[in-house]
């Protein structure tokens, strides 16, 4: 038996938006301490990682780990007839072939409630190994958003690159070259607008901007995001959940041939 | 030429 009921269901919903551009089916797994996906785009470019821990439900049983095979175009419109503040619970039987999705809302007196059939999918599980990455940097979410959304309008390709300067971000396309630079700044009183540089050694990559757009669909859950780099290395970005989980994305550099 | 590189290249499977 599973059973999850978390208060502020809008988080699963958000978690849902942030990945379904990247993937159509995936597994979302069961354990006694969290629900996570691991998956690949089908271009096998992007992988991403996604945790809630237990301690994020109200109510959270799960007998034994059970994966939950969903279509991710027929969650999401599920989850467009969740309100803003109702409380979501899921229910599956442990041989089961299909989720029950309930979205309660107590101001309102509204119980809806949905019956999703479940997919047998064959997961492609990657082991990511923990890496000491060269370069980390945190900044806000929304800084982020707006500079792959911005430097599009350049070019397809980003290059990162992170030196003593600081973080810059350079798009070249036929109108011309476009570059952002964020430094360091620790200066305001919230700490979700700082901008942290930690750097080992400089690094430079280039990334698919279609890839870092689809990436920031993460932004609702959280006010930071952390970038991490290292030579010849996919970069993480991750963005938590507050002390409850996290979204990473991994994103193969690309490569001159 | 800039070629996008494959996830998989750096991860192994399980």
């Amino acid at each position: 038996m599973f059973e999850a009921r978390l208060a502020n269901g809008n988080i699963f919903k958000m978690i849902v938006e942030s990945i379904r551009e990247l993937v159509v089916d995936v597994n979302i797994d069961c354990s006694t301490e969290e629900l996570s996906i691991q998956c690949m785009d089908s271009a096998h470019v992007a992988l991403v990682s996604m945790s809630l821990s237990q301690s994020a439900f109200d109510h959270f049983r799960c007998d034994r780990s059970l994966s939950l095979g969903l279509n991710l175009p027929n969650v999401s419109k599920i989850f467009k007839m969740m309100g803003r503040d109702d409380t979501m619970v899921l229910k599956a039987e442990d041989s089961a072939d299909k989720l029950m999705l309930m979205f309660e809302n107590d101001k309102s007196g509204t119980i809806a409630d949905f019956e999703l059939k479940l997919m047998a999918i064959e997961a492609e599980q990657l082991g990511v190994p923990d890496t000491a990455y060269k370069c980390s940097i945190s900044m806000p979410s929304s800084e982020f958003q707006r500079i792959v959304r911005d430097l599009q309008v350049m070019g397809d390709t980003c290059k990162i690159s992170c030196t003593k300067e600081g973080l810059k971000f350079s798009a070249t396309g036929q109108i011309g070259t476009g570059n952002i630079l964020m430094r360091q700044n620790v200066a305001s009183e919230k700490e979700e607008d700082h901008v942290t540089i930690d750097m080992e050694e400089p690094v430079e990559l280039n990334f698919a901007l279609r890839y870092l757009n689809f990436f920031t669909k993460a932004t609702p859950l959280s006010p930071t995001v952390i970038l991490k780099m290292s030579p010849g290395l996919p970069i993480v970005i991750e963005y938590p959940i507050e002390q409850l989980g996290h979204v990473k994305y991994y994103l193969a550099p690309k490569m001159e041939e | 030429c800039v070629l996008q590189a494959k996830i998989l290249t750096y991860y192994s499977y399980w």
